[in-house]
């Protein structure tokens, strides 16, 4: 039990702004599978042609962020614009979400159902679940300094990835990650 | 001065290199890092919270060939791993916490460990909440390199899974983190096999034993049965053994026949007889000796120090091993053999001609579980020819020395930790 000194708990009560958004549709469950690596980004926009910024959530998500993708805000207006077009249609989400309830165990549906829900709501780690795209790596060479530190791990991440569970290996790294600016 | 920044890069560069099995990855033994003062949780005290992450830090340490070390002091680009917490926007990351729920910590490839303040972190003995413990090895894992894995029983589930007891690196992790950073390896003083007996519940007397490997001052229990070390170790020398010298010893040696029962210690020029029933070195023995005795006195001809020692139970014969040569000795009429010292390769040749120690080994062991007596040297085995071996394939000579394997391909995961950590 969280430890409270005040009789009615108020002093431990989370406020409901610091409550993370439940995805309880397919527009959350869509920024989800964003985030966590199911969908590329540019396959997403590909479907939403008039759009050419990418989400907030892959901009701004400290694992895939590449020097192209401008500012990570607007992508995440744009994200809301999109949901506007039902991504239940769209082939990219459904073979995304049936990707997430492969991995997670559940049934694969490509419905967005409650059980789907539920397991996208449990308590998890930020760093996506799938490498994104190599072109990644060609950005591995970026200056090394702590704020682009990202930009390396991404790519080594990447890496990682590829030499351990072949289920989510994308094609390796082109090499020569050495200190090349 | 001109080139400062040039030097600045180049040694943070130094340490993301390569690692020992040539993958990508710390490239240093050694890494520190530091829970932020910015970043302290409003949850749990300073001290919970640092314990629980050296904890965490020490867990990867005992299955991988990587310490951490808190370093509260160094400057901070020195610092390899800054851990801190926040909610919403924090520590100046690129990605915001989503508050209670869902997201509640994420990591940086060889860098830093956020974790998001509005969750319910609880100490390892805490009660319902999100262990930070299991949350914190998780995420070093992915700061050493680990991604997600969709597999039970990993730690490295994207999902939390609350655990119902304590939890433990199991054997696919780490296998997963030795594929990035290679096995532990390393010299040992010594191995043995500790026998003991003990009643059951019923007053029954059994005889158990359980397999330990010593280097310098602190030691691991290898359960042979599950191929890994006990949960929890190493553990320091004086800890488990009271009374032999805490920073090592030379050999240790089982006299067991029908006659006699008696573990010895061996250290320099002295010898120690061990009560196994007691768990402690005696200071006198049943038969009146005092230890700790001089070698030369309890094993007229035997000279010290001694490299290494084993017991061998067929012909009742403590064979004592010193740079080239091996001395033997019978207990029975407590003398040296006429005829030793001999070479090493002489009593014990090589099967396969060039693939032998020669001398100065680390450990000459008897090892219950298989039979048959092991040398080891470095980071190397030599299995000695067992009568088992001579019956499938009676060509091999006798004491004929098999060619060496790798240590760590046969007992898994003896992996130091930092000495910061030996006393947790």
């Amino acid at each position: 039990e969280r430890i409270f000194h005040i009789r009615d708990h108020s002093d431990v009560l989370i406020p409901a702004s610091h409550q993370a958004e439940l995805i309880i549709d397919k527009g959350s469950a869509q920024q989800f599978l964003l985030k966590y690596g199911f969908m590329r980004p540019g396959s997403w926009e590909e479907s939403q042609s008039d759009t050419a910024l990418v989400p907030a959530a892959a901009s701004t998500a400290p694992f895939d962020m590449t020097p192209l993708i401008q500012e990570g805000d607007s992508g995440s207006r744009a994200g809301k614009e999109s949901a506007s077009k039902d991504p239940a249609e769209n082939p990219t989400f459904i073979s995304a979400l049936r990707d997430f309830q492969e991995v997670s165990g559940l049934r694969v549906t490509g419905v967005l159902d409650d059980a789907t829900k539920a397991a996208m709501n449990k308590p998890r780690c930020g760093v996506p679940d799938k490498a994104l795209d190599s072109n990644v790596t060609a950005t591995a060479n970026a200056t090394d300094t702590r704020l682009n530190q990202t930009l390396f791990i991404s790519t080594t991440a990447a890496g990682a990835t590829r030499g351990l569970d072949s289920t989510h290996s994308r094609d390796g790294p082109t090499g020569s990650l050495g200190p090349e600016r | 001065r001109k080139r400062f920044l040039e030097t600045l890069l180049l040694r943070k560069r130094r340490r993301r290199d390569l690692t020992g099995a040539g993958q990508v990855g710390f490239s240093k033994k050694v890494l520190k890092w530091r829970l932020m003062g910015e970043g302290y949780s409003s949850q749990l005290s300073i001290d919970e919270q640092r314990y629980v992450f050296k904890l965490a830090f020490r867990m990867w340490s005992e299955v991988c060939p990587v310490e951490f070390e808190e370093d509260l002091t160094s400057p901070l680009f020195e610092i390899d791993v800054r851990l801190g917490f926040g909610t919403g926007r924090h520590l100046g990351c690129a990605q915001s916490f989503d508050g209670a729920g869902r997201e509640f910590a994420h990591a940086w490839f060889l860098g830093d460990i956020h974790f998001d303040d509005d969750e319910h972190f609880t100490a390892p003995s805490g009660g319902n909440g999100i262990s930070l413990l299991k949350v914190a090895v998780h995420e070093i894992g992915h700061v050493l390199g680990l991604p997600h894995i969709y597999r039970g029983g990993s730690i490295m589930q994207p999902s939390y899974v609350p655990q119902d007891s304590a939890f433990e690196i199991d054997w696919m992790d780490r296998k997963a983190i030795q594929q990035l950073y290679g096995g532990c390896k390393g010299r040992f003083n010594t191995v043995f096999d500790w026998v003991r007996k003990e009643r059951t519940p019923y007053g029954e007397l059994v005889i158990r034993f359980n397999t330990y490997f010593i280097r310098d001052s602190w030691y691991w229990l290898y359960e042979n049965r599950s191929n890994r070390t006990r949960y929890g170790d190493p553990i320091a020398l004086q800890v488990g053994w009271h009374g032999i010298p805490s920073d090592g010893v030379d050999a240790y040696v089982h006299v067991w026949d029908w006659r006699t029962d008696a573990a010895y210690f061996f250290k320099g020029t002295q010898y120690w007889r061990y009560d196994s029933e007691n768990d402690q070195v005696y200071t006198q023995d049943s038969e009146g000796q005092r230890y700790p005795r001089l070698i030369s006195e309890g094993f007229p001809g035997i000279p010290s120090p001694i490299n290494t020692a084993f017991y061998n139970r067929r012909d009742s014969r403590i064979y004592f091993f010193k740079d080239l040569h091996v001395y033997s000795f019978d207990v029975r009429t407590n003398k040296k053999v006429n005829g030793f010292p001999m070479r090493i390769t002489d009593v014990f040749p090589a099967v396969v001609p060039g693939d032998h120690p020669i001398g100065n080994l680390d450990v000459a062991y008897f090892s219950y579980t298989h039979n048959s007596i092991f040398f080891l040297k470095g980071s190397h085995f030599w299995k000695v020819v067992s009568s088992q071996d001579r019956r499938q394939n009676p060509s091999l000579p006798y004491n004929g020395v098999l060619p060496r394997k790798d240590i760590d391909s046969h007992w898994f995961d003896i992996c130091n930790v930092h000495m910061s950590t030996l006393k947790m």
